[in-house]
């Protein structure tokens, strides 16, 4: 589980 | 990318450009919140910073790019060109009531203590408490426009569609992310009696309106 907080959703 | 992610932007989409269409058309905001339509410019604008700083895809950029865009343009309508047509007497939750709690509780519970992870969970947390002033004042005034109420039938269908697309995401990819989630999840429970009206009213052709 990447931590690289981006949020990929909308 | 998957079935139920997709059709929930584009029906989030469509509830946006519905919206503008009605107020454009009418050349009036009657029974719309100018207040919702504020929060959901503080979600998308508190949520989208990442513009600046990273880049997904170009569908994710445009989409971005036209909420936020939508999203002023629907403001300055209610509040700028139609200001005459705003029913800001009928509009009277106190959105304080919403903004600081969720504000406090983003600074609580958050993936990441970092200015951009807490706007993002403040963006959130908002979104899914932002259409109470609307559905306020629906009930205050007993009755909503046909057209308003297909609006908010797309945008309560697009969070209801995120939920089935965070069961396949935990399905196929191990993907879980409980603050978009359960936040989610509290969105569309504050649309279930709304659903339930258009189904049972708006759909068999009558207008939506309460008992008094």
């Amino acid at each position: 589980d990447s931590d690289d907080d981006e949020h990929d959703e909308l | 990318m998957n079935v139920f992610r997709l059709t929930g932007d584009l029906s989030h989409l469509a509830a946006i450009i519905i919206l503008l269409l009605k107020i454009w058309k009418s050349r009036s905001c009657a029974g719309i919140s100018g207040k919702s339509q504020i929060l959901f410019a503080v979600v998308f604008t508190t949520r989208y910073l990442d513009l600046l700083t990273s880049f997904i895809s170009l569908y994710n950029t445009s989409m971005k790019l036209i909420y936020i865009g939508c999203a002023y343009a629907t403001v300055y309508l209610i509040y700028m060109k139609f200001r005459a047509t705003y029913d800001g007497n009928h509009d009277s939750f106190r959105v304080e009531f919403l903004v600081v709690p969720v504000g406090g509780l983003a600074v609580l519970i958050n993936h990441n203590f970092s200015l951009m992870e807490i706007l993002w969970t403040f963006s959130i947390y908002l979104e899914s408490v932002a259409i109470l002033p609307q559905l306020f004042m629906i009930s205050k005034t007993g009755e909503a426009e046909t057209i308003t109420t297909h609006y908010l039938f797309c945008l309560g269908l697009y969070r209801a569609l995120y939920l089935l697309n965070w069961i396949w995401r935990y399905y196929f990819e191990g993907f879980l992310d409980m603050i978009a989630i359960l936040a989610g999840l509290v969105q569309t429970i504050l649309y279930c009696d709304f659903f339930y009206l258009y189904v049972t009213k708006v759909l068999k052709g009558k207008k939506l309106s309460l008992p008094a």
